[in-house]
């Protein structure tokens, strides 16, 4: 089953 | 000191409607080139990337960068005060601890003034790289509006798949199974009733239907929708608004194990 990706894994922090 | 009027002020109300179920509060940044916000879910799984830009405006000036701590559902309680066809204006002073919104009838017999408090909240920015997305899909929306819809009545979860026939969107559940198929469409002769898919290389992704299905209460905000989607990276919904600017959804694909 897939796991829900988070938006901080594709994108960093400023 | 900052103010930006907006002879169109239905365009707020429509605006803070699509945003405030997805995140309930947020900054609205102000500088001398316009207003932004960038914000998340609770859960980090979607972001909200907002652009009106300065000239977009009927009237805007800001003074110093500011950023406006926002609860959005008290926002929203104010705007559904403002009626349709009245101007808005926004007006802040620096540091201020508050928002003052005016609403002015077409007719100019009725103004009212409603002042939002500002909340202090810390918000983490997020560097989005400009990208070369694999397949961009321009369709109507309120064409993609029905797609979600119907969807997230059958299943949780959408493959969404570019390839040269077409971008389809597959899902299924306790009912069974759904595949809609759109195809490059410039028959239409209104250019907002076509449908255009550039495709650069075949992708297919899955995600969430409930945030796409939540994305699309931006529908009245314009004709048309885009779809940017990358193998591995957050697909993007974009809806113009006018020359104002633009709301731009991003939802992060679901991983297989």
């Amino acid at each position: 089953k897939a796991n829900q990706g988070r938006m901080d894994t594709f994108f960093t922090a400023l | 000191m900052f103010e930006a009027r907006i002879t169109q002020g239905s365009v707020l109300k429509k605006l803070v409607e699509a945003l405030k179920e997805l995140v309930t509060e947020g900054n609205f940044d102000v500088s001398n080139t316009g207003l932004s916000l960038q914000a998340m879910d609770s859960s980090h799984v979607c972001l909200v990337s907002l652009t009106l830009r300065e000239d977009g405006f009927d009237h805007f000036r800001c003074d110093r960068n500011m950023a406006m701590g926002i609860h959005f559902g008290n926002l929203s309680k104010i705007l559904k005060c403002a009626g349709n066809e009245d101007t808005i204006t926004l007006k802040a002073e620096d540091n201020a601890d508050q928002l003052t919104l005016m609403f002015e009838a077409p007719s100019q017999d009725r103004i009212s003034d409603f002042d939002l408090k500002l909340m202090s909240i810390e918000s983490e920015h997020l560097g989005i790289p400009d990208q070369d997305y694999s397949a961009e899909v321009k369709l109507p929306s309120s064409e993609y509006q029905r797609i979600v819809r119907d969807l997230t009545s059958i299943g949780d979860t959408v493959l969404i798949s570019a390839t040269k026939e077409g971008i389809k969107f597959s899902t299924s559940g306790d009912v069974g199974t759904a595949n809609i198929t759109l195809r490059h469409n410039t028959t239409p002769e209104k250019p907002e009733e076509q449908t255009f898919i550039d495709l650069k290389e075949p992708v297919a992704l899955t995600f969430a239907l409930r945030y796409l299905n939540n994305f699309s209460k931006a529908t009245p905000l314009a004709p048309q929708v885009k779809l940017s989607l990358t193998k591995d990276l957050p697909i993007v919904v974009e809806y113009q608004v006018g020359e104002l600017g633009s709301v731009r959804f991003y939802l992060a694909p679901k991983i297989d194990d």
